[in-house]
């Protein structure tokens, strides 16, 4: 999920 | 992280890696189309951007810089070492990749989830992606032979593709509002276009002949 805007996967 | 993720990740790692070493121990890339390698330097350059900005895990992180190290090392291997550039097959490689480019970023610029440098840019990393492997698999065709080594870079990144699918299945069921259309719909673009690769690539095996793609 987009942790604060944040993506999380590679 | 689920296992379809981490299985991801490592078989894409794998792919990356079997080329980068098949390329500096026969110091030859015959077959390699250098234009997926360039596509795929820039994915990465513009999807990790968030490096500097942004810390999530120690994996994260690792993974980020050896995609990077790798990707541009292929290409500056291709393009650069005195051995390895003369067996870049340039006659065959001509797939018009830069005209990939435009359409992914104005694609970008319009459909997006937020409208912010890293984010657009993240996103045009996401459609670039998905068609960065044309090039390459134009290339198969053309020489129609596969060597083993090219064909399994293209299987190990399908896999890898594949087990992402699972692992954003496996997300939207365990995690409530884990909803990225994005993100899926690229991949999804992305894996179709290996699935008539892993066709012939499965009958090869399966009549154990030389993987002959039709012309």
């Amino acid at each position: 999920g987009s942790i604060s805007g944040f993506h999380d996967e590679l | 992280m689920n296992i379809f993720r981490l299985a991801g990740d490592m078989t894409h790692l794998a792919s990356v890696l079997v080329l980068l070493l098949k390329i500096h121990t026969i110091k030859s890339c015959a077959g390699v189309s250098l234009k997926t390698q360039e596509l795929y330097a820039i994915v990465f350059a513009t999807r990790y951007l968030d490096i500097f900005t942004s810390f999530y895990s120690i994996y994260n992180t690792l993974m980020k810089l050896v995609f990077l190290g790798s990707s541009f090392s292929i290409v500056l291997y291709m393009k650069y070492h005195k051995t390895v550039h003369r067996s870049y097959d340039r006659e065959q490689d001509t797939f018009r990749h830069w005209f990939l480019v435009l359409p992914c970023l104005l694609l970008a610029l319009l459909i997006h989830e937020k409208f912010t440098f890293l984010e657009v840019l993240w996103t045009f990393s996401l459609y670039l992606e998905a068609v960065a492997i044309l090039p390459q698999l134009v290339l198969l065709q053309r020489t129609r032979n596969i060597d083993n080594l090219t064909g399994q870079y293209v299987f190990l990144l399908g896999g890898y593709r594949g087990l992402y699918i699972l692992n954003w299945i496996y997300r939207y069921f365990t995690e409530p509002h884990f909803v990225h259309w994005i993100t899926w719909i690229s991949g999804l673009v992305q894996t179709l276009l290996y699935a008539d690769f892993f066709f012939y690539y499965s009958q090869s095996w399966k009549n154990n002949k030389k993987l002959q793609l039709p012309a």
